[in-house]
């Protein structure tokens, strides 16, 4: 069945501990991409035999494409997710990540990271005369 | 910026980057197809052929069967599961406590919302079901949720589903959060 | 942005032209 190794990183994902972020699963993502590749060909192939006067086609497009949207939903969840742990560590660790989880982390999640650093970096120092680390503190002081 | 299992719940129904909703919508519904599938043969396991005739029942996964069952073509129509059906909710009518929805389906609540969306003339006992279900049951969560503080909680929340087990989450983060205000 | 691009760099831009974008209605928390 279409959408399984989408379904897979979903499930990789979900499987993992909060705070816990498994290693980036490039060939995953590469193999729900070539799955998609060969879905849109096969629609394509489907669409220009209906154009040219075969009949009954449609049920098969009308199932690729639905497989399509649900490997595409599977791939950015994925992302989204990934970032979303990415982001929750920058307020728990700081702004240098152990290694250990860096390692997990891919090269354009990395970037991300920097530039979500960035753009708290400059937020937090408008705050105030000479800027607020929000970050700190994030419980209130016993006193 | 700590995640707070209530609004994950809360906002599960139809998220499209949640990836509980994403594991719900894989649940099997029993579908009939209407229309000759021409060449998606490999649907069906017990057959070589390679269209599927109108008749033939398949399991289908929730995303792809409300795909081929709209309101503009119906390529399938669809059955209620067994755990939405009239004999089970009858089971849940009568003591939805002892049920263990956990079992059933993890995503009982969710799944079954889902199912909502089908024109079905089942759909309206569904609903309702799924809704004194859950007050009959949410008592009783809360209260656990609220007396168990450091133990192990494995026995109260197995035969929760996943959104009753948000639920409990939720109310024990609350009774942490109020000893801990309580010991300064 | 910063999530768009990452969506986009990583795999949008390698998907079926007629799937690139986002659709933000559709993906709006709710």
């Amino acid at each position: 069945m279409f959408g399984e190794k989408a379904l897979e990183l979903i499930r990789e994902l979900h499987r993992s501990t909060e705070g816990v972020l498994p290693p980036f699963n490039d060939e995953g993502i590469r193999q729900v991409l070539e799955e998609m590749r060969s879905l849109y060909e096969q629609n394509q192939a489907d669409v220009s035999a209906t154009v040219a006067g075969e009949q009954g086609l449609f049920s098969g497009v009308q199932l690729r494409h639905a497989s399509l949207e649900r490997d595409k939903r599977c791939l950015l969840a994925y992302l989204y997710n990934r970032l979303q742990k990415i982001r929750n560590m920058r307020w728990e660790f700081g702004s240098v990540l152990p290694a250990d989880i860096k390692t997990n982390m891919s090269e354009q999640e990395v970037q991300w990271f920097t530039k979500y650093n960035k753009c708290l970096a400059n937020y937090m120092r408008r705050l105030g005369d000479s800027g607020l680390d929000l970050t700190q503190d994030m419980q209130p002081p016993k006193s | 910026l700590v995640e707070i299992p209530y609004t994950r719940y809360s906002s599960s129904s139809d998220n499209y980057y949640c990836i509980d909703d994403i594991i719900a919508t894989c649940e099997k519904i029993p579908s009939k197809v209407e229309q000759p599938l021409f060449r998606l043969g490999f649907l069906d396991p017990s057959t070589d052929n390679t269209t599927i005739q109108p008749g033939t029942k398949l399991e289908l996964p929730f995303w792809l069967a409300s795909s081929l069952c709209t309101r503009r073509r119906r390529l399938v129509s669809v059955d209620m599961p067994k755990t939405y059906k009239d004999s089970f909710r009858e089971i849940l009518k009568a003591d939805a406590n002892v049920v263990d929805l956990h079992k059933i389906g993890p995503y009982y609540y969710s799944f079954g919302s889902k199912l909502l969306h089908f024109d079905h003339p089942e759909i309206g006992d569904i609903a309702d079901s799924l809704l004194q279900g859950f007050i009959s049951r949410f008592r009783r969560i809360m209260d656990s949720s609220q007396n168990a503080y450091n133990e192990d909680t494995t026995h109260l929340t197995c035969k929760l589903d996943e959104s009753e087990r948000c639920v409990f989450k939720a109310g024990q983060k609350g009774l942490d959060d109020f000893q801990r205000w309580q010991t300064g | 942005e910063n999530l768009e691009t990452h969506l986009k760099n990583v795999t949008l831009r390698h998907m079926p032209r007629n799937l690139q974008s986002i659709d933000k209605d559709k993906t709006a928390p709710r």
